[in-house]
């Protein structure tokens, strides 16, 4: 005997079983129902078709589709792992596990070397660093000297480099944030972990019954 | 300079995501 009520769930062209990529990422099942809640409705703040577009992650990060920002486009091209423009439930899943509290420390200083490695060469670069920090000051409408800009990066990059080979690899960038941890506070959102409080619609759309 | 061009860098608003999860 069948039920007479049978529930059909449109899901996004991105979508990925909720079990897989719990599976793959600090994430409970739950959590991946509860992120799908926030997934559907930042993509569909500006084109709805179950995608996040550039221009919908800015409006998400800054209330203001247009706004540009360096780290925001970088943030974004990581989370577009496949590289067609647009980040898909999946890549939105496993990119944001790396915030996660719970994830290990390692990935999250891999994924802020490869946000920093702007020409993506597989080394930080000075000038990719005083870009960056110019970036930021342009931001923060906080003025600086080009002295004192190149001063703060001096330091920084001689702190870094190790090797002294002129630029920051890899090994050279986890060593400076083991000893200044801070420097990937914002690698970590405590608020993953509480997902599925934010977003307690996801029981009524859940596909798969929980036992966490 | 006593400062930390890594930390400085980020400050920046573009790299804080706890905004994807306001209420807008």
């Amino acid at each position: 005997m069948g039920c007479c009520y049978s529930k059909k769930v449109i899901r996004t062209p991105g979508y990925k079983d909720p079990t897989i990529l719990a599976s793959e990422t600090p994430f409970t099942v739950s959590e991946v129902e509860a992120l799908y809640e926030l997934f559907k409705k930042l993509s569909s703040a500006i084109i709805n078709d179950g995608l996040i577009h550039k221009e919908e992650f800015q409006l998400a990060l800054f209330r203001n589709s247009k706004r540009k920002n360096l780290f925001a486009d970088r943030i974004f091209d990581l989370f577009d792992i496949k590289r067609n423009g647009v980040i898909e439930f999946g890549e939105f899943v496993r990119s944001l596990g790396v915030f996660h509290p719970n994830a290990p420390v390692e990935d999250k200083i891999k994924f802020a070397y490869r946000l920093y490695d702007l020409k993506q060469t597989g080394f930080i670069e000075r000038a990719e660093l005083k870009e960056m920090v110019l970036a930021l000051l342009r931001e923060s409408d906080i003025v600086l000297s080009d002295d004192v800009v190149e001063a703060i990066v001096d330091k920084t990059f001689s702190e870094a480099d190790t090797k002294g080979d002129g630029k920051i690899d890899l090994d050279e960038f986890m060593d400076m944030v083991k000893n200044h941890p801070m420097l990937i506070k914002n690698m970590t959102l405590p608020y993953l972990k509480d997902i599925t409080l934010a977003f307690p619609s996801f029981i009524f759309n859940a596909e798969v019954e929980n036992i966490e | 300079y006593n400062l930390n061009a890594f930390d400085i860098i980020s400050y920046s608003e573009g790299f804080d995501l706890s905004a994807l999860f306001e209420e807008k």
